[in-house]
């Protein structure tokens, strides 16, 4: 099965005094994320299998949830590419999301993800409704995204979210919490759409 | 009105909206109010002119040849508040490689700053650090804190070393330090702390003010090494640009004594992020 260990090797190379200050060649900067990449792919299955293995109790109960097959993570996440998260919802699927605590205590956090619906509602896994809000991906970012995705990914994203979806969630220390995305219904409140208010530097 | 206010509970920030710029810190329930102004701002890189003394600045060597130039905001583009029960955020188009989003969530008493920076333009054959200040009236008496390796804080005093007399040769590179999780200053009242989301460098050059290096970009080898200038570029087959980063920064302001909990504790929280996990289902949610 895959393993951690490229990952592994890959962090240490660069702990080399190159790597952390960033006083490589570029050619060499290249190759520390070239390996680091490589490694993070495979880690990123042993996450995978590990988040099937914590989900079975929840995967018994919905045995329609497979997260060894289909679960992924999204690294380019913070330039709003994740095609994990940009499920069309209105065909009556699902999107379900895993979100893990890493550290010993309780947190609140604020869980942000890139959406193509919006009439989407959010539930906890006992089910109760979730406040949400929209926020529009703006096209300034929309260009970073796309020129970054063909840069570093050699893929050019077919579908174009319009909002980030942004939602509280609840994780308990070193455990997860699951939500549930889905297309809202005729009595769901759906999430508020932020109000905006322009400063005109004439006004 | 002039001013615009954001902010969802205790912490509100307010904006000139004159100016396009944050103006004032308010924290209702610590009863903490500050007068605060965020800019951004280059150096020029020094040159190498050949000169057997010359020392440019490139990867190991940060050396500006001059004062700071302001980086004036586009005054084309508005300031764009976006207002909801989970976040607010205020968006900026500084120019035309610099954009700046910060957020004010819900139940939280801090403010995060998103900044994407670059392409850093060097056309004019300049090599530039770009740094992002926020200025406040604490009178910090040129003392100020940055972290050693993620772990404690150390104290630094600006133009001064505790083991010998320093001559002050480079007033802004010789009081930078590495930042990896934090920076602060604090005076008998307040204290004001910055966490990152990455190793920069950063610096009190003023009282009451902490600056950040967020990029670089550099035309000349500092002749330390490397054999190559600081510029890293980002292509798509053979059409390359210069390296745009985005990047966070978390700012809060509290009372003197009350920041470490903050600075120890969310400091963990950017370290180990949430991880996220997708899948699908089809059917009923349960």
């Amino acid at each position: 099965g895959p393993k951690t260990d490229s990952l592994a090797e890959a962090l240490a190379i660069v702990q080399h005094h190159d790597a952390v200050t960033g006083t490589e060649k570029q050619h060499v900067a290249n190759d520390y994320a070239k390996r680091l990449s490589i490694g993070y792919t495979e880690a990123e299955k042993v996450v995978a299998e590990s988040l099937a293995s914590l989900t079975v109790g929840e995967t018994k109960r919905s045995p329609q949830i497979k997260f060894q097959q289909a679960s992924s993570d999204c690294p380019l996440l913070n330039i709003s590419y994740c095609p994990a998260s940009e499920v069309d919802l209105s065909n009556g699927k699902n999107l379900v999301v895993v979100v893990y605590n890493p550290l010993g205590w309780k947190r609140e956090d604020i869980i942000r993800i890139p959406v193509i619906n919006e009439k989407i509602v959010v539930r906890d896994s006992s089910g109760k409704k979730i406040q949400s809000q929209l926020l529009p991906i703006l096209d300034a970012f929309l260009g970073l995204r796309n020129y970054h995705t063909v840069a570093y990914l050699g893929v050019s994203p077919t579908v174009k979210p319009k909002y980030w979806l942004a939602f509280s969630a609840t994780v308990p220390p070193l455990g997860f919490s699951t939500y549930y995305l889905s297309n809202a219904k005729k009595d769901d409140a759906i999430p508020d759409k932020s109000d905006t208010a322009y400063a005109s530097w004439k006004k | 009105s002039d001013t615009v206010t954001v902010g969802l509970k205790n912490l509100k920030l307010v904006y000139s909206m004159r100016e396009g710029k944050l103006t004032q810190y308010i924290n209702s329930r610590s009863k903490v109010k500050e007068s605060l102004e965020q800019a951004f701002k280059y150096y020029a890189g020094y040159g190498n002119d050949g000169t057997e003394t010359a020392q440019a600045s490139g990867a190991y060597i940060f050396r500006p040849n001059d004062s700071p130039s302001p980086i004036t905001p586009n005054r084309k583009s508005p300031l764009t508040v976006f207002r909801g029960p989970i976040v607010h955020e205020v968006h900026q188009q500084i120019n035309s490689w610099i954009y700046q989003t910060t957020r004010l969530y819900k139940g939280k008493e801090h403010a995060e700053v998103e900044f994407i920076v670059g392409p850093i333009p060097i056309d004019d054959g300049v090599g530039k650090e770009i740094a992002t200040e926020i200025k406040t009236n604490l009178a910090s008496d040129k003392t100020f804190y940055t972290d050693s390796n993620g772990r404690d804080f150390i104290e630094r005093v600006r133009d001064y070393r505790e083991d010998w007399n320093l001559e002050v040769n480079q007033p802004v590179a010789g009081n930078y330090y590495p930042i990896n999780l934090g920076i602060y200053l604090k005076d008998k009242s307040k204290e004001f702390s910055i966490l990152v989301d990455r190793a920069v460098g950063g610096s009190s050059i003023k009282d009451g003010q902490l600056e950040l290096m967020v990029h670089r970009r550099l035309v000349q080898d500092d002749s330390r090494g490397v054999g190559e200038p600081l510029n890293e570029t980002v292509c798509i087959h053979d059409n390359c640009t210069g390296l745009t980063v985005l990047g966070k920064y978390y700012f809060r302001i509290d009372p003197v004594g009350e920041g470490a909990r903050w600075r120890r504790s969310f400091g963990q929280e950017i370290y180990s992020p949430l991880l996220l996990a997708f899948t699908e289902s089809e059917g009923h949610w349960g």
